[in-house]
Order: structure tokens, then C-alpha cells, then sequence
């Protein structure tokens, strides 16, 4: 498998929080 | 197809500190080295560096301060490749947005934008309209400019409005008058942000020139003239007389047009305008006759060139100004009247024979001159002699032949009438005709003479050629000359040829034949039976048909259908019922205004009076705030205007969709309507609260549901109610709707259950279906009455996912909202956000989009109307002081 991770900017905390981008269909 | 941006840089700002904004991994590098790598536009290709990455871990890092305005978003390749260079995986996309902000303003195309209008011109109007553009990003707040009128120039009142969006500048009303200002200046503001306090803004100036109609009556400077002009003179300038006219100076709206109306039946007078000053010059073409007509009364009418404006066509009215013309008398002394004389003269006639008289006629009394004395003036051969007082022309001797021959046969002599006094002299034409017969030579003059003497038919040929002489003289000298004739032949006997007793035969013969030709008349009587008159009948009606024999009579039944559509008494209503399809808003000069569009005449009081005297929606009676016009009409068609409908929520969805600036819960639509057969006719009422300083006194005066939904969209606390039920919220759409204590508005189909407490419901009925009309909303509540009401905000952002609850608090308030087919197109985002209802009851907000055949957020799953009759799509009970649970719940 081949992914990639973006960076969550939202979190309050301060964390990094990274989350898998999966293609879509639209 | 990727269907949203994987990540997001943010424009302007160095986003280094979020680095690394992505990374990458392949499950390969469990067991072998992989290389990472990136390449695209911002990478390998211009702009060069933007993105760089960690080879080894696959970390991605932003490098530089991006702009959107230049590179809107960026495409990252992404590679994992051996150590020999090879793939290892097929290639990634990172899809990288720029985030827009705001920084760029609004810059109008034109600095002052140009415009005319003519006057009088409907409200509504449209004038012009202004373009701006903003280089942040489309279909952005940041980008979305809010024109807005700042200044107006002169400032008497405001006579222009704006469309907020759309930057269409219209007229406010109907009154411009170009008489009082021809032109105005305004000054724009657009702004970014939908106009909010955060956004850049820029000014352009309009200026509007009002062109001219013709809506100005021109008249006369005086209100009446009196002038007096000498008999037998023509003149050039008897009078001049000024027009006064409003309009534009030198246009045709200007230029008169002065007409007789009456009294010039000699067209004695002509009137000359003048272009350049509007002055007409009364002139006088043709001779007057004192002795004819010593006054005389012009009536002059007055008109523009152009035709007047349909504004005042009615009110033109044809005025008479009177002009009095006094002729004077002038001496005029006395002329040959007519002006020759023919005489004939034979060889017989011999020394101081009378051939006549020629009297000359004194014009100041219309008789024969006895002030004159009468002179030969040319007299060829000698031939006649005037007697000085008489007049009376004699031969002088008798006609010799060499005297024949020298005038050939024909005399033109002059007689001159002298009036010592006056030192006038006229001349008169004397023109004798030779008989020719009578010279031709000695020998046969002697003949002749006999035979002249002796042969009447002779003599009756003179008469002939002098009469014929005296038609080629003129008309008069006609009767002149056939006097003249008539004088000679009274010498002789008048016979008739025989022609002439042939045409008395024949004439006494056709009177004889009359009668017989009237006998065999046959008078209009039908062909062939008989050439005779038909007695008329002794009954009157004679030989007009009855009725059964043309056809029926018509009875007195049927004439009295034939009428007139009745006109209801006050056609003001009918001139109210307009379309309220468009609504805008204007802030102007620090007042709100609203325009309903439509092309309705909407005076700035009652713009004005709309706004403030918001209030008690009474059925059909009361002007219930903006939505007065609208009412009227709703009422009077017995149901909702769906298009009005549609209108207002869409444009307050749009309007506050994409806002996040601090605001005041303020708007509220109250709506409730019972239609279907044979229910009574519905009404529409709308509080707008907007502005800071709000006078909510009037509030008391609405009654108990309206007040509660005034207070809710105020933010107002209201009382609680108990607690309705303990398996709020519902699970359903149904544990909504039939309340106990509801009060339904109208007698609609209520169901109301018992084991609610005291809630405020509003209710509505279905719409019946008609051309034109919007398709009736199906309502899944199943219960017969809603009312809509509609609430917006930008206080205190809600995401649309939050679904907010709490059961603890008795007190609940059902407002139902739809959104009825949004235009298409309309961006919808952000208008399912809830207020903020602060310190308030619980409440539930039910929306509905129908058929909305437009973008919608994502987050939002519209079931197919098609497939399924009713379309619920959100449904959130807030309660702010809560914690966020819920989330969006979807009922198909």
C-alpha cells in the first residue's frame, strides 16, 4: 500500500493528528 | 477523481511551521529502501521549491509563502522508488490547496460609471449597473462583493437603490424630475466579504444624468393680446409672443408649436417660430379689409413639437389664448374696379356715339367716386373721349378705315381717375374691339354696312364675340360686358333660333313624361312582381319583420348577463397586486430600506413606514412590515405566492450563507396559511427586525404564537413549557408534530395528540397545485396546519453536523422551516447553521429542501424527490447550554 497522510490542522491540543487520504468517487 | 484537496496551505502566511503538511509511505520499505520522491508545478516546474521532501521518511514540507492568486492549488507526484530508480508503487496525487485569503479588495472597472435615466421613469427601474472584481477566490466570501449606496448627490432624498449583489442601480421611486435635478452623483461602496466589517472595500462614483420627457405644458407669457393693424398692409412682425416651457431648453420637449384655433378663417395671419428663443412672431400675410371687418378675435393654441409624456398626456388641455386684432382704416381713394372696360364699335356707329361709362369706385365707401375727375391717359388714334365728371366714353367720330388699319382691328386706351385731393391717381383699361366686317374695304364696307344695318342675326354675333371678350376680361368684366351686350342687342329683337325651340319642346316634353315614369317605378320592390308601389300596410309596423323571423327575440334575461365586468370599487388593490419576486435590501443613509421589485410604485414614505411599522399580522387587514404589497396580494389570490416564496428564502439562505461576522438573531418570517377547498383565504405576515436600535414595542400587539417566534429569533428567553415528552428528541419526524395545546391557525386539518404539553406549533396546509405555482410541499409530518418560520443568524456559528439536544428543559418551541426549490445554482453552504438562541428553550428546527437542483454541501444527502414523496432533510434541536451531541439526521 501506498499512502498519504495529511497533517489535521484542527486539532485543539495541539497534536499532530494525521489522517490516510483515500481516493473517492464523486 | 480526487473530490477534495488532501491538504491545505494557507496564502500570504509562512507555513513552515506546520511542516511537514503531509508524508508518505509505502508498506515496501518493510523490506527494502525506498526512495521518496515528489515532482509537479511548485516542485520541479515553476514555480521551482515550493515543496520539498524528505527522501527517506516521505515527509513533505511547504518551503516558501505561497500565493493563491497566483497558483490557486498544487499537484504533488509522489513516487516510491528503489535503488535502482524503479517504481515501486504506482504514482500518488497530493492534492495541496491554497487557502484563500482576503487580500485583495473589490476594484471597480471604471473609477465613475456613467448613466442616464429619463424622468418619471417607473420605480424599479433599472439605471445602470456597476461592475467590480475580486481577485480572491470565486464563489468565496472573500470575493464576495456587497455594493452598497453611500452618498447621493444632490442629497434631498434618495431616489436610488442598489442591488446588493447583482450591483444593479434602479430607481427608487417615480418622482425624478429632471426640473429639479438633472443630475445625481452617487457614490458606491463595494465590499468584500458580503459587505461584512472584516472585508476590503473600494468606492466608484455613478453619475446619472436624468434626461428629459416631455412633461411640461408649455403656455403663453400673457394671458391674452390685443394689437391693431392697418387694412391693405402686410407685416412681418405684428406681435411676438413668448412661450414658456419647462422642459430641456432647445429639445423638441421645448419647442412650441403656436396653431390658430379659430378666427384666422381668411388666413390672414401666419406665426413664425423662432427655435432658438421660442418666441412666435405673428405676422400678417394677407391683406385685411377695413371696410370688411374692423375687429377681429384670434384664438391661439399652443403645443410642443414633441408629443407630451404619457404622465401628463390627460392632463393637457387645450387653453385659448386670445388675440384681439383691431384693423384700422386706411384712406384708400379710388380704383377702376374691375380694372378694364370692353367695348365694341361698328362702322355705324358715328361721331360722339356712347359706347358707356367707366366710374371709377371710391374704396372708403364701397361707391361710385365722386371725387375724381376722369382724363384720357393712351388713346391710340384719338378714338374715345371721357367725359371729367361722368365717365361717360365717347366716340370722339366715327371709326375711319384708315384708323381700322392702324390699330388692326382693336383699341387698348388708359383713362387716368384723378383725386386731387388725396393726389391719388388710378388708371383704368379701355379696350374697344373693331368690327372687322364693317373695314375691309370701301366697296364692301358699303355692303357691309347694309348688311349690318339691316341683319339682325349680325347683330347677334356682336353680342356673341362681346360677351366672349368680356369672359376672357375676368369675371366681372363678364357681367361688365354682358351689360355691355346687352346694350346694343335692346336694339334689336330677340328671337330664339331654331335650336332654341327645339330644347323648350324638349323640355316641356320630359316634365309631361314624369308622372308616366314614376307610375312604372318600381320603387325597391322585389324583383318581378310587378313595377308598382306597394301599399303600406295600415298596421305600423308595415313591412318590418317580427322577431320569429329574423330570430329570437332576446329575452330580457339574457340582456341583463350582458354586462360589464364589474370593477371592484377601489382600484388602488388591483394597482397593489404586483410580483414580489425579487427582494433586496438597501442600507441607505443609515436606514434600512427594503424594495419589493416588481416594478411596483413604492413611495420612499412607505419604504420608510414598511420598516418601521412592522407589526400585527392581521388577515388581510393589517400591513404586516415588509411584506405589506405581498399580503394584499396573497390574500386576495387565497394563497401563498410560492415564487415570493422561493425568493425570500433563498436570497436570506444566500444572503447569510457564507457570513461569519457577529450579528444579532433578528430576522424572523412568520408564516402560516390554510388553503385547500373551502377553507378561508390565508395571510402572510413577516416581522424583519434588523438595525441595532430595534423598538420591539410593537411586539406586545402580536398575538401569543407570533410574539413566541418573534422573542425566539430575537434571542429572547421565552416562558419554558413542560417537558413534552421524555424520549426527546425524536427519533422521527412524528414526534414532532400534533402537540398537545397546539394552537392551529385557521380550521386546517389539525391532529393534535394528547400526550404533548403546552408547544407552539405553527402550522401550515398543503398548496394546491396550479400552473405556475410551485408543486405542494409534501409534508411528512402528516399533521394538517404548519406555519413556516424562517430564522437566521450568524451569532454564535453552529457546524451543520452539530446536532444539539437537551431533554432537561421543558420547555419546547417546534419551528418548522423550508426551503422551497432554491434557486439554481445558489450555494446553499453555511444556510442550515443555526442561531444561537441564548439562555432560550429548547427548540426544533425542522428544514426541508425540496427539489433543489443545485450544489448543496457535501455533507448533505438530498433524497431524489423524485422516488420519494417527502424530502425531510435536517432536523437539530439546539440547546446552547449544552455540550454538542447529535449529529445530522437524514429522513427520506
Amino acid at each position: 500500500e501506498f499512502q498519504i497522510q495529511v497533517r489535521d490542522y484542527n486539532t485543539k491540543n495541539g497534536t499532530i493528528k494525521w489522517h490516510s487520504v483515500r481516493r473517492q468517487k464523486r | 477523481e480526487w473530490i477534495k484537496f488532501a491538504a491545505a496551505c494557507r496564502e500570504g502566511e509562512d507555513n513552515s511551521k506546520r511542516n511537514p503538511i503531509a508524508k508518505i509511505h509505502s508498506d515496501c520499505a518493510a523490506n527494502q529502501q525506498v526512495t521518496y520522491r515528489i515532482s509537479g508545478v511548485g516542485i520541479d516546474q515553476p514555480p521551482y521549491g515550493i515543496f520539498v521532501i524528505n527522501q527517506k521518511t516521505g515527509e513533505i514540507n511547504i518551503t516558501t509563502i505561497v500565493d493563491r492568486e497566483v497558483t490557486p492549488f498544487f499537484i504533488i507526484y509522489c513516487r516510491a522508488v528503489n535503488s535502482l530508480g524503479q517504481d515501486l508503487e504506482r504514482i500518488l496525487e497530493l492534492r495541496v490547496r491554497v487557502l484563500d485569503i482576503n487580500d485583495n479588495p473589490p476594484v471597480f472597472s471604471m473609477s465613475t460609471f456613467l448613466g442616464q435615466i429619463e424622468e418619471n421613469s417607473n420605480a424599479n427601474t433599472l439605471v445602470m449597473i456597476l461592475n467590480a472584481t475580486d481577485a480572491d477566490e470565486p464563489n468565496n466570501l472573500n470575493s464576495k462583493i456587497a455594493f452598497k449606496i453611500l452618498r447621493q448627490e444632490p442629497s434631498a432624498s434618495p431616489m436610488f437603490i442598489i442591488n446588493r449583489y447583482t450591483a444593479e442601480v434602479r430607481t427608487m421611486n417615480n418622482f425624478l424630475d429632471r426640473e429639479q435635478y438633472g443630475q445625481y452623483s452617487l457614490v458606491v461602496r463595494g465590499s468584500d466579504r458580503d459587505g461584512g466589517a472584516d472585508g476590503m472595500a473600494a468606492e466608484c462614483e455613478c453619475s446619472i444624468k436624468i434626461l428629459d420627457v416631455n412633461d411640461n405644458i408649455p403656455y403663453m407669457e400673457q394671458p391674452s393680446y390685443s394689437i391693431s393693424v392697418e387694412e391693405n398692409a402686410l407685416n412681418s412682425n405684428l406681435l411676438q409672443i413668448r412661450i414658456i416651457d419647462l422642459d430641456e431648453e432647445f429639445s423638441a420637449n421645448w419647442m412650441a408649436v403656436i396653431f390658430f384655433i379659430s378666427g384666422n378663417e381668411g388666413n390672414w395671419f401666419d406665426i413664425e417660430m423662432n427655435e432658438r428663443t421660442n418666441v412666435g412672431t405673428l405676422k400678417v400675410i394677407k391683406p385685411l379689409d377695413y371696410e370688411a371687418m374692423k375687429n377681429l378675435q384670434l384664438s391661439l393654441g399652443v403645443r410642443n413639437k414633441a408629443e407630451f409624456h404619457q404622465s401628463i398626456m390627460s392632463q393637457y388641455k387645450l387653453r385659448a389664448t386670445a388675440v384681439s386684432v383691431t384693423v384700422l382704416n386706411v384712406v384708400e381713394g379710388s380704383v377702376f374696379r374691375p380694372g378694364s372696360k370692353t367695348f365694341v364699335v361698328t362702322s355705324e356707329m358715328g361721331q360722339n356715339y356712347q359706347l358707356g361709362d367707366f366710374i371709377a369706385t371710391d374704396l372708403d365707401t364701397g361707391l361710385p367716386s365722386t371725387t375724381v375727375r376722369y382724363v384720357m391717359g393712351s388713346n391710340p388714334a384719338g378714338l374715345i373721349a371721357i367725359g371729367s365728371k361722368t365717365g361717360i366714353i365717347n366716340l370722339r367720330n366715327k371709326v375711319t378705315v384708315q384708323q381700322y388699319k392702324i390699330l388692326r382691328g382693336k383699341y387698348q386706351g388708359t383713362i387716368l381717375a384723378i383725386d386731387d385731393a388725396l393726389q391719388r391717381t388710378c388708371t383704368g383699361t379701355i379696350i374697344i374691339k373693331l368690327e372687322s366686317s364693317s373695314w375691309k374695304d370701301d366697296d364692301s364696307s358699303n355692303k357691309n354696312n347694309t348688311s349690318t344695318s339691316t341683319n339682325g342675326l349680325t347683330s347677334s354675333d356682336v353680342t356673341t364675340d362681346t360677351y366672349k371678350n368680356s369672359v376672357s376680361a375676368g369675371t366681372n368684366n363678364a357681367h361688365v360686358g354682358h351689360t355691355t351686350a346687352f346694350q346694343i342687342t335692346s336694339k334689336n329683337n330677340v328671337h330664339f333660333g331654331p335650336a332654341g325651340i327645339g330644347l323648350l319642346i324638349m323640355g316641356f316634353l320630359v316634365l309631361g313624361l314624369v308622372p308616366f315614369l314614376l307610375m312604372f317605378c318600381d320603387c325597391g320592390g322585389v324583383p318581378g312582381c310587378g313595377a308598382r308601389f306597394k301599399p303600406v300596410p295600415e298596421c305600423l309596423d308595415g313591412a318590418i319583420h317580427s322577431w320569429t323571423v329574423e330570430g329570437a327575440q332576446p329575452k330580457l334575461a339574457d340582456l341583463t348577463n350582458i354586462c360589464a365586468p364589474q370593477i371592484p370599487p377601489n382600484n388602488a388593490d388591483i394597482i397593489e397586486c404586483i410580483d414580489n419576486s425579487g427582494v433586496y435590501t438597501n442600507e441607505y443613509r443609515g436606514r434600512k430600506m427594503q424594495d419589493l421589485g416588481g416594478g411596483e410604485r413604492t413611495t420612499a414614505l412607505e419604504l420608510v413606514d414598511a420598516v418601521k411599522t412592522s407589526g400585527t399580522p392581521k388577515i388581510c387587514q393589517e400591513n404586516s412590515g415588509t411584506l405589506r404589497r405581498s399580503s394584499i396580494r396573497e390574500c386576495r389570490e387565497g394563497g401563498l405566492n410560492m415564487n415570493f416564496m422561493e425568493s425570500y428564502f433563498c436570497q436570506k439562505a444566500y444572503a447569510y450563507a457564507d457570513e461569519d461576522e457577529a450579528r444579532p438573531s433578528n430576522d424572523c418570517l412568520l408564516i402560516y396559511d390554510i388553503e385547500g377547498v373551502g377553507s378561508p383565504a390565508g395571510s402572510v405576515g413577516c416581522c424583519s427586525f434588523i438595525g441595532e436600535d430595534l423598538d420591539d414595542s410593537y411586539l406586545d400587539t402580536l398575538g401569543t404564537k407570533f410574539k413566541k417566534l418573534a422573542d425566539i429569533s430575537l434571542g429572547k428567553e421565552v416562558e419554558p413549557y413542560p417537558d413534552p415528552d421524555p424520549s426527546w428528541p425524536p427519533d422521527s419526524t412524528e414526534l414532532i408534530c400534533p402537540l398537545q395545546g397546539t394552537e392551529p391557525i385557521g380550521s386546517g386539518h389539525s391532529h393534535i395528540s394528547p400526550h404533548f404539553g403546552t408547544t407552539t406549533i405553527i402550522s401550515e396546509s398543503n398548496y394546491p397545485s396550479e400552473p405556475g405555482v410551485q408543486h405542494p410541499i409534501p409534508d411528512p409530518l402528516g399533521y394538517g396546519n404548519v406555519t413556516l418560520t424562517e430564522s437566521y443568524t450568524t451569532l454564535g456559528t453552529l457546524k451543520p453536523s452539530v446536532h444539539v439536544h437537551d431533554n432537561r428543559h421543558a420547555s419546547n418551541v417546534v419551528v418548522t422551516e423550508r426551503v422551497v426549490g432554491p434557486i439554481s445554482g445558489a450555494n446553499l453552504h453555511g444556510m442550515l447553521e443555526m442561531p444561537d438562541l441564548r439562555d432560550g428553550s429548547n427548540v426544533i428546527v425542522t428544514e426541508r429542501v425540496i427539489t433543489p437542483g443545485s450544489s448543496l454541501p457535501s455533507t448533505l444527502t438530498i433524497p431524489d424527490p423524485r422516488e420519494s414523496s417527502n424530502v425531510v432533510v435536517t432536523e437539530r434541536v439546539i440547546q446552547p447550554t449544552s455540550g454538542l451531541v447529535g449529529n445530522l439526521s437524514v429522513h427520506p
